[in-house]
């Protein structure tokens, strides 16, 4: 069903 | 000192109508460019990002950068409380743990005033590197909507292709399996009901539709719906608020193990 990534592996915290 | 008074108060409702199940609380930033909200799902898989710029509003006094920590569900319910027609005002003092929400009828026969506590929330803001993606689909919003909802009944993925032929929408399940393709198309009656493609390279990528249909919350805000597709990259679904502004919900892949 593949793995879900999470959102904050793409966009760095500010 | 914060003032910002909304005639088209429907859309506030529209906004919160869209977010409020898939984000529980979320800081609200006013600043001389609008109002704007950054917040992430609970589990840190999508991501929504709200702006209302302030041309947008009838009255927008904002004297100094404020960010407001509101529950969503309890705003939402306030703002149930106005009428479709009615002007929304929203107030807030600085240093005030309270926001009021001000609706007015279009004929000023009826002012109510909701006032809301806020609360501290420890949020990180998240940077959004400005991408050129590889494909944009610009579709009815309705439509994705009832993709989206027609697919989750038979899987709970959907890999999102998009070739010169069109895009493709595919899942697969228990019971079997579904493929539906949409076609460029731009030779419609009205502007709003055309598919349009822009591809520079084939995409294919897969998301989990429990998150695609909390999206489709804000079809009410925009005849149409923008989804921009780069592989590796989170899928961007944007919904227009009429000459206001935007709702973008980011939302991570899957990948195959």
């Amino acid at each position: 069903k593949g793995v879900q990534l999470n959102i904050t592996e793409f966009f760095p915290t500010t | 000192m914060l003032e910002l008074r909304l005639v088209q108060g429907s859309l506030l409702k529209k906004v919160l109508e869209s977010i409020k199940e898939l984000v529980n609380d979320a800081n609200f930033d006013c600043s001389s460019t609008g109002f704007s909200l950054q917040a992430m799902d609970s589990s840190h898989v999508a991501l929504v990002a709200l702006l209302l710029r302030s041309e947008g509003f009838e009255h927008y006094r904002c004297d100094r950068n404020l960010s407001m920590g509101m529950n969503l569900n309890n705003m939402a319910k306030m703002l149930k409380c106005a009428g479709n027609d009615d002007i929304i005002t929203i107030k807030a003092d600085d240093g005030s743990d309270t926001v009021t929400f001000m609706f007015e009828s279009p004929t000023q026969d009826k002012i109510s005033d909701f006032e809301m506590k806020l609360m501290d929330i420890d949020s990180e803001h998240l940077g959004i590197p400005e991408a050129e993606y590889d494909a944009i689909v610009r579709m009815p919003s309705a439509e994705f909507a009832r993709i989206c909802k027609d697919l989750s009944s038979i899987g709970d993925t959907v890999v999102i292709s998009v070739t010169k032929e069109g895009v493709k929408f595919s899942t697969k399940g228990d019971i079997g399996a579904a493929n539906i393709v949409c076609r460029q198309n731009t030779t419609v009656d009205k502007p709003d009901d055309a598919t349009v493609i822009e591809m520079k390279e084939p995409v294919s990528l897969q998301f989990a539709l429990r998150y695609t249909n909390f999206f489709t919350k804000a079809t009410p805000l925009s005849s149409t719906v923008t989804i921009s597709l780069s592989n590796e990259l989170p899928v961007v679904v944007e919904y227009k608020i009429a000459e206001m502004g935007y709702v973008r919900f980011y939302l991570a892949p899957k990948i195959e193990e």
